[in-house]
């Protein structure tokens, strides 16, 4: 019978081992386990072992449907969030790059009006890239640079609109509130933005990352999450929580510091890469 | 939270005594769940609990007549000392020159003027050095952080070498008299060899006496691995950890000091100059422990 008795302890404790040093937390962890035990695989097999491993890490990523990038309408507007420093501005500048390459238009709205230099940053990746950034200055409404932004891609046949704004904690509800009055401000003149928000999420990051997801999902729905600094050596385990428990798929991959260090995201590989 | 399930763990056992040890493990399983939530590294949380439950089977807990608030005391306790101890590190006035480092995003640059203004209002002199060439725009942030606060950033945009302008920002500082200066890195990988060299280059021509890893408070599991490793190429002398003013627990703060024997030392809680605070261990314990 292969079944229950098939994991000993030993085999069951690493599985567990790398199961949370991926960060993919407890409770997920011993489901995975669960699920492994009771495949009708040889448990003493390694090769099948690790192969109904994937396979029960692969389920959580079940929106693969959602996967694709949708942009309504032009200019579609596509709105880039999250907390400090997960890498929000280069992952625009990432995102931005892939799609002039497929020969989009693209402009960039600069509607992080608060930190230091958040403007020349984003101004230096534009000039990078040769794409036009609307900008205000420092301390500038953030949903009026967005009004601008948008007025000014309407104005000039752009297909692509991308905003970026300023880190913040997602406990702090007036800076959500924030957020909440940019998307209201492009829904004023287009209800069908915008087509895309994208959590970007450190794929460092532990547990907290469901707390997030799910307030920033409270506040403003999310389409997508950009799992960045892949290249380090943190897995990213959360993702599994994210897209399982709150149905939101995970999009893309930041895979270092510059343009082309960006990916769709691909379960099976994240997967393997997860358990090697 | 934790207190309220332990009470009602042992509530039946008031009045028939001692505790067993199947009622250790119930509570065990919890604290256990409730320090992975926290982001402790589990290799960390399965040897704290093995000491706790050895401190409860010797203890008087197991008899207790509140063997629920003898139990929390008892984590609390166990989870304080594994905190505290180390050099305290806090910046004393003969420590002229410090360093920063840590991986990208979590909060260096930030942090540079944050300990700037604490000991400007101590009264000293600060310069502050812009040592990365590599993030756009990283040495105008720290130049208006610089502004804002009134302090004097040396910068070379001529110079495309880190190393170089450390050693050029230590002359101006032995120069201008100066009492401390704050040295800002560009974000790492510790798995970028090259990057590494760089710091370590960095840290031998500037000679720092304190050596801060600036870490983001939510990092999981993989804290104890970059905090290693950077402890290793560096031997940093304590850690600031950043961003507690969210929700994470900030298990970090555990797993950090437990592989590296480095303390946290400063925190970060806001995007503000002035939000920095001294840590506490006891603060810390009750936010992890939820
Ligand atoms: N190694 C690596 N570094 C990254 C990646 N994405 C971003 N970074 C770095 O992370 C740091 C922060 O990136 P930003 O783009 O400024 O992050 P942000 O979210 O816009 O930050 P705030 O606007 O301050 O909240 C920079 O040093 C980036 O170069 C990635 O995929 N890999
Ligand atoms: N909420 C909050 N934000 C913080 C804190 N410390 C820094 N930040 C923010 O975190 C983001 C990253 O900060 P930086 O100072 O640019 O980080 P860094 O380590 O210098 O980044 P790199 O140089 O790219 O590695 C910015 O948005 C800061 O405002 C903190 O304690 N709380
Ligand atoms: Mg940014
Ligand atoms: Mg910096």
């Amino acid at each position: 019978l292969n079944g229950l008795n098939s994991l000993g302890t030993e085999e069951t404790e690493e599985l567990e081992e790398v199961l949370l040093q991926a960060d993919v937390g407890l409770e997920t962890a011993e489901k995975i386990i669960e699920e492994v035990k009771k495949a009708d695989i040889d448990h003493k097999n390694h090769n099948e072992m690790n192969a109904a491993l994937k396979k029960t890490l692969k389920e959580f990523f079940y929106l693969d449907d959602k996967r694709a990038l949708t942009l309504k309408e032009k200019p579609s507007v596509v709105l880039f969030v999250g907390v400090n420093g997960s890498g929000k501005t280069t992952s625009i500048a990432k995102f931005s790059k892939m799609l002039s390459e497929q020969g989009k238009k693209v402009m960039l709205a600069g509607c992080d009006t608060f930190r230091a230099a958040a403007i020349e940053q984003i101004s230096v990746w534009a000039g990078r890239l040769d794409i036009p950034v609307v900008k205000g200055f420092s301390g500038a409404d953030p949903a009026s640079v967005a009004y601008d932004a948008h007025e000014s891609a309407l104005s000039k046949n752009i297909d692509c609109l991308i905003i970026d704004t300023a880190g913040r904690q997602h406990t702090k509800d007036h800076l959500m509130e924030e957020l909440k009055k940019i998307i209201n401000t492009i829904r004023k003149k287009d209800t069908s933005q915008p087509s895309e928000v994208f959590l970007v999420l450190d794929s460092t990051t532990g547990q907290n990352g469901l707390s997030q997801a799910q307030k920033f999902n409270e506040f403003i729905g999310l389409t997508g999450v950009v799992l960045t600094k892949m290249d380090g050596t943190a897995k990213g385990g959360i993702a599994l929580r994210i897209e399982k428990t709150l149905g939101i798929p995970v999009k893309y991959i930041g895979l270092g510091e510059e343009f082309d260090d960006f990916c769709e995201f691909d379960p099976d590989s994240f997967c393997e890469a997860l358990i090697n | 939270d934790l207190t309220q399930k332990f009470q009602r763990l042992f509530k039946n056992l008031r009045g028939h005594g001692k505790l067993t040890e199947k009622n250790i493990e119930d509570a065990l399983r919890d604290v256990r769940l409730a320090l992975l939530e926290a982001d402790v590294n589990f290799k960390v949380v399965k040897q704290f609990i093995q000491k706790v439950k050895d401190g409860v089977l010797g203890s008087n807990v197991v008899t207790s007549v509140t063997p629920g608030q003898q139990f929390i005391k008892m984590l609390n306790n166990e989870m304080v000392s594994f905190l505290s101890g180390g050099e305290p590190e806090t910046i004393k006035s003969n420590d002229n020159i410090i360093l920063m480092t840590g991986l990208q995003g979590s909060g260096k640059t930030t942090t540079c003027g944050k300990l700037g203004l604490v000991l400007k209002r101590g009264g000293k002199k600060i310069l502050m050095a812009a040592c990365d060439i590599h993030r756009p725009a990283a040495i105008d942030q720290l130049e208006q952080v610089g502004k804002r606060l009134d302090i004097d950033v040396f910068a070379d945009r001529a110079l495309n070498d880190a190393v170089k302008i450390a050693e050029m920002a230590v002359r101006r500082f032995t120069d201008g008299g100066y009492d401390h200066l704050i040295v800002d890195t560009a974000g790492r990988l510790h798995v970028d060899s090259s990057m590494m060299e760089e710091i370590k280059k960095i840290k031998t021509v500037i000679s720092p006496s304190k050596i801060y890893f600036v870490a983001d408070s939510c990092t999981g599991q993989d804290a104890v691995v970059s905090a290693d490793s950077f402890h290793k190429a560096l031997d940093f002398t304590g850690v600031i950890l950043t961003k507690l003013d969210g929700d994470t627990r900030g298990g970090a703060a555990i797993s950090i000091k437990h592989v590296t024997g480095r303390p946290v030392v400063y925190v970060g809680v806001g995007e503000k100059s002035q939000d920095f605070e001294v840590f506490y261990p006891d603060r810390m314990v009750s936010r992890i422990l939820g």
